[in-house]
Formats: C-alpha cells, structure tokens, sequence
C-alpha cells in the first residue's frame, strides 16, 4: 500500500525558494527529485497556487512534507459535476 | 435557454445595461466537460474582434481544430494530465481527447451562461421559444476538466490558473467535492487568487437536498448558488381506469399511446429481483410487462434508464413514481417510451388503486409546454441547504436561480437521456441541477460586469444577493417543493435572483482581499494554512488585533447562539458590524428588521444607526447589528430580514439564527 502512487498538491513557499535557483519550477523540480527520482510532475502552478502536482507514494509524500519550502502536500480529490 | 430571460425580467435590462462595449469585452470561462463549437449558441455574428487582452488559446485535440472557436467562443483548453494519471489514458473511442463535450453538459452550462440569441429552440417541441444565455453579448471560454471517470483537482487547479491568466472575467464552476476546509479545497483555493485579480466565481451549490448540511463551494469569497424552479412545465398526465387524473411531467415526444387505457403493472410484481420496482436493468419479467404500462420506482438508477428498461421487456409505457425522497419534485426527462413522472402523493394514489382493482388500466396524456405555471420560482428538493457545516457564520447558499428544466444547448454525441441506446440527436436539451442555476448567476454576473466595470467581485456578488426576493408579488414566502411549506435563507439564501434590481442595488457590501484574510485570521488559520490558500507565506494574523467572523463584511447575516448551561432565563448578545458602499445617488437609506414568528421572535435586533446618508457616489457608512435572544433550546433556528430603503431601493440582507 505505501508502494501506490497517487497525486498531490504541492503547495510551496515561493519566497523561501534558495538562491542558487532562478526559476521556481526548477526548485520545485529539485524538491521533487531530493525526495524521488521516479516522482512523476503533472503540472506546475503560480498564478492560483505556489507550486505543483505530482504522482508520489505515501512514503513519498511524507518526505516531501518535511523538504524546506514546502507548506502543504494536499492529497487529489475527485469533484463531481452537479 | 428559454423562459428564463423573460423570468428573470432580462427584457427590461436593456436600458439599464450599455447598449455598445462593455459587456462585449467581458469573458465567462466555463470549466466543465467542453463545448460543441458547432451548436448555433456559439455563433459569433455582431461579434467584434477579441478583445486585446485576451490571452486565451483554442487547443486542438481529438475532433477539435483551432477553428473551432471565433469571436463569441473565443477559448477552448482541455486538462486530462490528473485524470489520466490516476485513470489512464482517455478513451478517445468513448470521450475526446481534446476541448470537444462529449457529454453534454459543459455545452448547456456555458451556453446557458453567456450563448448567443438562437430563434426558435426546443427540445422535440417542448420548451420552444427564442434561446439566449444570461449574458448574450459577453464572450466564453471553456475549460475542460470533467472526463468520463470524474474531475480531478490536479486539473481543475490547472484551468482554473489558465483561465485567470487568459483574462476570464467570471468563472462558472458547475461542479463539486463534498466539505473540506478551505485551504484542502482546490475549488476554494483556485477561487480566492481569482477574487484577487478581481475574477468572480460561481459555484454550483450541489444537489444533496432537501437534507440539512448538505452545500457545496460555501467558501465566501465563492457566489453559491441553489436551484429553483421556472414558471413553466410540461405536464403528462396519468389517467387510471377508475376516472381518476393525476398530474406528472415529460418530455416525450413520440408515437403516441392508443387511445384505449392499457393494463396497468407494479414493477416490483413483475420482477424476479427483490429490488424489482426499481426498473433495473434485467430485472423484469417480458412476458408479464409486455404491451403494459408498468409503475417503476425512483431512485438508484438513472430516470431515464428505468423507461429503456420497461421499453427492452416489451412495456408500452412507464410511470416514474417519487418517492419519499423526492416528495412532489417532478423532474422531467425525454424518455425512450411513453412515460410519466408523478410526485410521491400521487404515486401513493396511484398504488391504492393498483392493489384495489384486480385489473387495473392507465394512459398517460401528454400536454406539452404550459408556463406562467404559479407559485413559481420554488426551491428545488434537490437544492442542497444550508446551514454551512465549514463556517456556521456565513450564510449559504447566497441565492437561488432557475434550475429545473432549463433548455439550453447539448452536445452532438450523445442524445437527450445521454444513454449511449438513445440515438436521437438534439440541439438542445432539457435538465436539472445546480449546475444549471450556477451559469445562470455566472452570465448575470457578466452582465454587471459589463455594466459596472469597476466593481470588485464582492461588489457584484452583494449587488446580486440584496437584490433578491424572498416572496412571490402576493406576500407570501418563497416554496420549498419538498415540504410545501415556505422556504427559509438555509435553503434559498438572500433569496432568488432579480437581474434588472441587481444592475441598481443603490449599496453594495464590499470587500478587498485583506477582509478575506481577516476573515482567515478570525476563524484561527495557521499561517501555513492561509500561505496555502492566499500564497502569503509571509502573512501573519497579528496579535494586537481581536479578529471575528461577525466584522466580516458579508451581504447577509448568521448568528449563532449558545446557551448557557443550566441557565433558562440567561440572555445572549451578538454584535456584527457592516460597511456599505453607495453605487446610486444620493439620499437617505432607512432601515426596517423583520423576524419570523417562531424562534426568530425570540431575537431582539437593534441597528444603530437606523437611517445613513450618502452625500456621494462611492461614499461608505458603517452600522451596527445588535443580536439579542433569550435561551432556546439547542437545535432551534430562526430566521429574519433587515433592509435598507432609501424609498426606491431596498438592499436587503437575510438574518439566520441558530442555537446551540
């Protein structure tokens, strides 16, 4: 069960991303890539969030909560149409 | 849509909304399941070029070409990159790997936001009459985030980003995911950058109802949006052997039943399952249905699939029978066969006679499309109600709109019951739901947009919530058709829209986003759960400042008591304080408080001061609401109104008050 991948929302902390990187996405690519080298992207996001989507085990997500910058890792919910 | 402009009083707009420009210039974005590009709604005749600023795109994909779009539809996006990782790739033999709704209802939300005029519309007749979405001249833009399997945060968060950055005005999200706080609600968090850049965003308010905590989308910097009914129906009646008629509804348009009443079956005795009066598929017995009417049960499977199941056994026809969970709510449907909905006082009659006659006879009489239909609007069963089970302090839903048997637009893929067996192919279609309410409220927000550019989206939300109207002309309450009984705020909110009102509402309640964070601050956010939400990892509630709920500037009122313990007599104080904004001329607002009988008696309400005077445009004045109630015991609600007149307008704003 902890080997099962499924997404979250990675909600970062745009002011705390290090110097040594100039673009956020390339340090939310490093986020990722520190805690998985198999942790799939989906999408990036700055406008409505600071952060991304990713596919990550629960171990995963786990370590990835404890990565600097990072402020929520928010499992993926399923809306329905009304 | 049809009947709804003329419901909503659209037609006297006209001189209240700029006859050239603005409303040109505004764009709706639409996330739902796509558009059919090709449905006369999205034409773009009298459309000038895209506005400059448009930074929107027309993706290409599966039946989808980037001609698709044009001056009236002037965005179309898909995002599937959640849906497939979780789903697997898109079907593309089942769905369209692209913008293209393969479904149906991302073309009727949007084009019942913000189509353009079609003359002589309908469903297979009924319905028939000029269709127009809410804001006819605003332009669209769709999203699509709904697939076969769901709609997936991870996408949803992705349009709703594209969609602000294209330059969306409104943002129409007819969708929902049960009750999380906000800051785990994609929806919430999306919605609250939107506000920000001064988008609004209607949400539907789900369809849960009649029961209690049921809402969707109530974050407040969201417009939720509950359903009503129409002044129209589309009655079908069922006439029994014994002379006796009773009322339905249909939208069957097809070879007629024979004149002669049919023999006339229970389904439940005419199966060999024990849920045998549900018309599940395979679960009736042919050769005891065949060439009769047969009485089905609702509930569990689709309305619609129930009369394909009758029609596969043989059946001549069907009666859909409410139960008591749908009480006397008549949903309509283009049925496969001769079919019928009836409320759950009539299918009572309907069974006493079915077991009291050892032979009994029906036939059902269709009649059409008959409107001016009274008392009309009522709140819808379905509607989900309040109170708000996220933050009791904000009323929700904020109003209602009409959403039962709404016509508007339907894609070419599939027909009106959307059952892959119905091979009819529509241009329009009738249904229901909050999510034909929300689109509603999304073009009328267009609309204000249109008319009064500078307003924030608070501004345009409070111009809509205290402009509408809780009583039919005569007085009396607005119905809920779940009970019969009058409706309150938990399941209409402010009431029901009133487009022509909302465009001069005289005061506005407005509110910028350090309210909203306020608003945070009061209900305890951590500053790693407002970062989440607002993306200010660097904000923090102060600690010199007493923050609370009751400040907030909100366009309506929910006070909750709580009792003392062990205390009959003990008297309770709650104070809200409010700001308004005059947006009319100048002059003198007095206010008049109305509480229900009942428990919303027992509330002593004081506003000081009783009357403000506005000497300019944009001018704001504070007031004070003094809540005073005797113990009650935990459980008891009430209900009432305060309004601001200043002899033409009335900003009123519901009072809700609760006992715990």
């Amino acid at each position: 069960t902890n080997m099962i991948k499924k997404t979250y929302i990675i909600h970062m902390a745009k002011s705390q991303m290090p110097n040594t990187f100039v673009e956020h996405q390339h340090w939310y690519e490093a986020s990722l890539t520190s805690i998985s080298s198999s942790a799939e992207m989906l999408y990036t996001y700055d406008t409505v969030i600071h952060g991304f989507s990713a596919r990550l085990s629960p171990a995963e997500a786990k370590a990835l909560e404890e990565t600097p910058g990072v402020l929520a890792v928010l499992p993926e919910t399923r809306y329905e149409l009304h | 849509t049809t009947r709804t402009p003329e419901f909503l009083g659209l037609d006297k707009t006209e001189g209240l909304v700029p006859a050239s420009g603005t409303e040109t210039d505004v764009v709706v974005g639409v996330l739902d399941t796509g558009v059919w590009p090709e449905r006369s709604s999205f034409n773009d005749a009298g459309f000038g070029p895209v506005p400059a600023g448009w930074k929107g795109a027309c993706e290409q994909g599966t039946n989808f070409s980037t001609a698709a779009c044009n001056r009236k539809l002037i965005g179309a996006r898909f995002f599937c990159k959640g849906y497939e990782a979780s789903m697997g790739p898109v079907d593309e033999t089942k769905e369209s790997r692209s913008p293209r709704d393969d479904d149906g209802h991302g073309t009727h939300t949007s084009s019942t936001a913000a189509g353009s005029a079609v003359p002589s519309a309908s469903l297979l007749g009924y319905a028939a009459g000029n269709a127009r979405g809410m804001a006819v001249r605003a332009r669209l833009a769709v999203y699509k985030v709904c697939w076969g399997g769901g709609c997936f945060s991870s996408d949803i968060l992705a349009a709703m980003e594209r969609a602000v950055d294209d330059g969306c005005h409104v943002l129409s999200l007819s969708l929902g995911g049960g009750m999380s706080d906000y800051y785990r609600d994609s929806v919430a968090i999306g919605a609250f950058t939107a506000m920000e850049k001064g988008v609004l965003v209607s949400c539907s308010a789900g369809n849960a109802g009649p029961s209690s905590n049921t809402l969707s989308n109530v974050a407040p910097w969201i417009t939720t949006v509950g359903a009503g009914t129409l002044d129209r129906d589309f009655p079908a009646y069922v006439s029994l052997g014994n002379r006796k008629n009773y009322s339905g509804v249909s939208l069957y348009s097809g070879k007629p039943l024979p004149d002669s009443p049919l023999p006339f079956v229970y389904a439940g005795n005419v199966s060999n399952s024990t849920n045998g009066n549900l018309c599940m598929p395979g679960t009736l017995i042919p050769s005891l249905v065949a060439g009769k009417l047969v009485l089905c049960d609702r509930g569990i499977n689709a309305r619609v699939q129930k009369g394909y199941v009758v029609r596969e056994a043989g059946g001549a026809g069907m009666i859909l029978a409410n139960t008591a969970a749908n009480g006397e709510e008549l949903v309509a449907d283009a049925h496969l066969l001769p079919a019928t909905g009836v409320g759950e006082k009539a299918a009572s009659s309907i069974r006493s006679y079915m077991q009291s006659d050892p032979n009994p006879t029906a036939t059902i009489v269709f009649s059409g499309t008959k409107v001016n239909i009274q008392p009309s609007p009522v709140v819808a069963a379905f509607s989900s109600r309040g109170p708000n089970s996220i933050t009791p302090e904000i009323l929700k839903p904020d109003l209602i709109a009409p959403g039962v048997n709404i016509l508007a637009g339907w894609t070419g893929a599939v027909g009106p019951t959307g059952l892959t067996v119905d091979p009819r192919r529509v241009e329009f279609n009738i249904i229901s739901g909050t999510s034909m309410s929300c689109p509603h409220v999304s073009g009328l927000a267009a609309l204000l947009k249109g008319a009064h550019p500078d307003w924030s989206p608070a501004a345009i939300k409070s111009a809509l919530m205290t402009t509408a109207y809780d009583v039919y002309s005569g007085g009396d309450g607005i119905l809920d058709i779940a009970t019969g009984k009058p409706a309150s705020p938990f399941d209409y909110g402010a009431g029901h829209v009133d487009p022509p009102r909302a465009l001069d509402p005289g005061l506005v309640y407005d509110l910028t986003v350090e309210d909203y964070l306020d608003f945070l601050c009061a209900l305890n956010y951590t500053a790693l759960q407002i970062a989440s939400l607002s993306k200010r990892s660097d904000f923090k509630c102060s600690g010199e400042r007493t923050y609370a709920v009751s400040g907030f500037n909100y366009p309506s009122f929910s006070v909750a008591f709580t009792t003392a313990s062990g205390s009959s007599t003990a008297t309770t104080t709650v104070t809200h304080v409010r700001t308004v904004t005059n947006v009319g001329p100048v002059g003198t607002y007095k206010v008049s408080v109305m509480t229900s009988e009942g428990d919303g008696g027992a509330v002593k309400v004081v506003v000081d001061p009783s009357e403000l005077d506005f000497k300019t445009v944009g001018e704001k004045r504070s007031y004070k609401v003094t809540f005073t109630a005797g113990s009650m015991p935990s459980g008891s609600v009430g209900f009432g109104r305060l309004e601001w007149t200043d002899g033409k307008h009335v900003v009123a704003s519901p009072m809700a008050f609760t006992w715990t």
